[in-house]
């Protein structure tokens, strides 16, 4: 649903 | 991770140790915004949801577990240590920050990234953190003379994001290829908001004078 691409960043 | 990422960490992580330096040897948080402080905890709180959710790296969540943990220290000495909150610019610290959680909020409502509990108030804290450093820059600007430390501050956490910017830009031409609004156009607007204060450093830096922003 949510890339994970997106997400590793803070 | 590229280097323009491991750089902006780094730098973000620099800045919040040179403010907690400031506040442990000085014992002093004189210029520095409680508000922005507090927009920060807020920020962290929101977006690190997902430390109870999903894994990336160790490294991810230690940066994320520091970055809650320092702004939640960095609050507490203003707030509450005896010595250190009496030097708190209380009355130059007059942004009213209610407004801009309010106009987040209601932004991630209207815009969100997904419509769920948990990214809705991601897109929330990307919104707030865009926005975050106004108390701090008001506060600055009203100032009569900035500490060097408080300005290296500020200086790095605009750096922050702007190495973040190049990171993205990276990321699109090397993994992504795709367009990420709500992070780039957020991204662009909190770097654009520092460039009247990285203007004024760079020049208090090369003529070896005190900062001070004009009003």
């Amino acid at each position: 649903l949510v890339p994970t691409d997106l997400k590793d960043e803070l | 991770m590229n280097v323009f990422r491991l750089a902006g960490d780094m730098t973000h992580l620099l800045s919040i140790v040179v403010l907690l330096l400031k506040i442990r040897t000085t014992k002093s948080c004189a210029g520095i915004s409680l508000k922005t402080q507090e927009l920060y905890v807020l920020v962290f709180l929101t977006r690190y949801l997902d430390l109870f959710t999903r894994y990336f790296s160790v490294y991810n969540v230690l940066m994320k577990l520091i970055f809650i943990g320092t702004s939640v220290a960095i609050f507490w000495y203003m707030r509450y240590h005896k010595v250190v909150k009496q030097t708190y610019s209380k009355d130059l610290d007059s942004f009213r920050h209610y407004h801009l959680i309010l106009g987040c909020f209601l932004m991630a409502l209207l815009i969100p990234f997904d419509f769920s509990v948990t990214e809705v108030l991601w897109t929330f804290s990307i919104y707030l953190e865009a926005v975050a450093i106004l108390p701090q820059l008001v506060l600055l600007q009203k100032s009569r003379n900035i500490d060097n430390l408080t300005g290296n501050y500020v200086f790095l956490l605009g750096a922050y994001r702007a190495l973040y910017l190049l990171n993205w830009i990276y990321r699109f031409f090397t993994e992504i290829h795709k367009i990420r609004w709500i992070p780039w156009i957020s991204g662009l607007v909190q770097t654009a908001l520092y460039a009247d204060f990285f203007y004024y450093y760079i020049q208090s830096w090369r003529k070896h004078e005190e900062l001070k922003l004009p009003a």
